[in-house]
């Protein structure tokens, strides 16, 4: 068991450090087991450092940053084993413009091996979605699911459209 | 194996039979806050075992069947069914469709069903072994994991590391 | 000091009852003190109904009803004493285009005693406010303020108009 | 009794001297992640007498001073100031403007200053009894403030309503 947790550790370590990369353009990021004579009871510490920046303990980072170090660190773990779905609810929200996009194209990089469901309230994302769903609740605490055109996400605000139909 | 869809009666606000197709590719949910689009993320956690009522924000597990309103009525159990493309055999099942069920009934417990014939979680849980299904960290991806990945405290990073070898 | 906390608690009840039911637009929330011997340590629990849904617990509210429910005791505990100034980090982070108005508007309606400084990545907070800072990293990790003008926030994306400055 | 303006030096990533001027109504703060906008929030929490350095997001009050980037050196002292028009005499001090100042310098305690004179937290926190200022739950609001007031285990709305009364 030691050696599999060390051989999984140094293969996600490998993916967080390039995940983060391509995330923040630049910067840099490690994952560090802190060894006690047994691994399966060291330490692991997160280091993430956006480019230009010193190096700090992740809690100074800022909301934007911890999301992005913290999606870096999931997808890292995804590249072991990918899973042939993936669901994220609003992991969009702390995230700017510019981060978003670059969200979106790591969903796009893995969406070849894996069907991604993003539920999101961000125009962005919903512009970069192969496919729209829309759950409305016309009925009070009936939800009921349509699907959604991208002519309708465009033309007006889709909540708006979701609650016409 | 690709999924095909994921099939909800009675499950939280779904009173209705409800029909999620899953596209390849990204596929965006949107809707008002209150909808629903978070409850479908609970139902596919719950089919897939989850066992822990308050990671599905409840206080028993009954609380995932549906309450009823103020003009309907409350429903007796809810079920859930995952579908997935089996053409390939990935599975070691004799289907090219594989449906994984979970139905609960008020003061029942949980039952499970692997194409309509019933079966014990751990059937469930041996059928996709090494496949990247479960409820693993990155299947299902929220908001919250954000602070617990990277509090050193939580140690939750170990855990992740810990399923993943 | 046992007659003093009942009568702010009492206070708080009203202002929390009519400032929820305006940011649902209907619903009904209630704060309860449950009484023991001594007021002083008995349990206080927060009851919220968005409109049309059933009575249940905070916890099965969406991530956007139960913001908006936190804002609105918020407000009802600063209507007893209004601060001079008021900052809001992010706040509307979970919450959909309607009720991102409606939040706007609570805002509006405290604006005449209350300097609100309100931290925001979404645009239509943006548009709401009366003035515009915006912060920029031009040299990593040396963090500048500027003045924003709206024409510059709705000519381009303001991210890139302040990259630009 | 409005707020004037903020002054920053040497506060976490606002290197240079920085003013934030607050004006009437609302007042938006936009930028990309990792800017320095909740670096503000902090810097008015901290001036008002936060004691955690945990609550600012470091692990020691020093973690506040400017710390250098690739290119620049570390700072030696941080300095925080909250202006505030006093021509209605809302303050009991006899100057039109009355300025609260906070300075640490490395391994050094912090000094406040009331335009200019040396004084105690205490003497600040008595000059604004009663006024609304101080670093209660409804001066600074955070999105994690959201989480802590609708659980019901956090007692937080408690603590609130103590506060105001
Ligand atoms: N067992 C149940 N029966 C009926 N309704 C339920 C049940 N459990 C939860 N709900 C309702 O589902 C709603 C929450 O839905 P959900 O969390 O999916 O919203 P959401 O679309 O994710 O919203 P947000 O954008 O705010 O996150 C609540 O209003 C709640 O009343
Ligand atoms: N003492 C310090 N010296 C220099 N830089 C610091 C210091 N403390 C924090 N920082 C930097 O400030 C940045 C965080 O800023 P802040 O949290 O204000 O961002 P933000 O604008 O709120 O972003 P977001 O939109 O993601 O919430 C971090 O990148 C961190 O490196
Ligand atoms: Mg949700
Ligand atoms: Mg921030």
């Amino acid at each position: 068991a030691r050696e599999m947790f060390q051989t999984t550790f140094e293969q996600v370590r490998q993916n967080f450090r390039e995940i983060f990369t391509t995330l923040f353009s630049g910067g840099e990021a490690d994952l560090i087991l802190h060894k006690t004579d047994d691994p399966l009871q060291s330490d692991i510490q997160v280091m993430a450092r956006p480019s230009g920046k010193r190096v700090d303990s992740v809690s100074l980072l800022s909301g934007g940053e911890r999301a992005l170090t913290a999606i870096a660190l999931l997808f890292a773990v995804y590249l072991i084993k990918p899973s042939p779905f993936c669901l994220l609810d609003e992991v969009d929200a702390p995230l700017d413009d510019m981060n978003v996009g670059r969200f979106v194209r790591l969903l796009e990089r893995f969406s070849d091996r894996t069907q991604f469901i993003v539920i999101t309230h961000n125009k962005l994302t919903m512009e970069a979605g192969n496919h729209l769903y829309g759950v409305t609740m016309e009925e009070s605490g009936v939800s009921r699911l349509v699907s959604v055109s991208f002519d309708e996400l465009r033309g007006e605000d889709p909540i708006e459209a979701l609650e016409g139909i | 194996m690709r999924l095909k869809r994921v099939e909800m009666i009675g499950f939280k606000s779904f009173m209705d039979r409800t029909v999620l197709d899953f596209r390849d590719g990204i596929t965006c949910v949107l809707g008002p806050n209150g909808c629903g689009k978070s409850n479908v993320v609970d139902a596919v956690r719950w089919v897939l075992g989850e066992q822990s009522a308050k990671q599905l924000r409840g206080e028993k597990m009954e609380d995932v069947i549906f309450k009823g309103t103020r003009r309907r009525k409350p429903m007796s159990s809810a079920e859930v069914s995952l579908v997935f493309d089996n053409t390939a055999q990935r599975l070691n099942l004799p289907y090219a469709e594989v449906a994984v069920t979970r139905r609960v009934s008020r003061a029942g417990t949980s039952d499970y069903f692997l194409n309509k014939t019933p079966c014990r979680l751990k059937d469930i849980r041996d059928l996709f072994y090494d496949t990247g299904v479960g409820n693993n960290a990155y299947s299902v991806i929220e908001q919250e994991i954000v602070g617990q990945v990277l509090d050193p405290s939580e140690d939750k990073v170990r855990t992740i590391l810990e399923e993943g070898s």
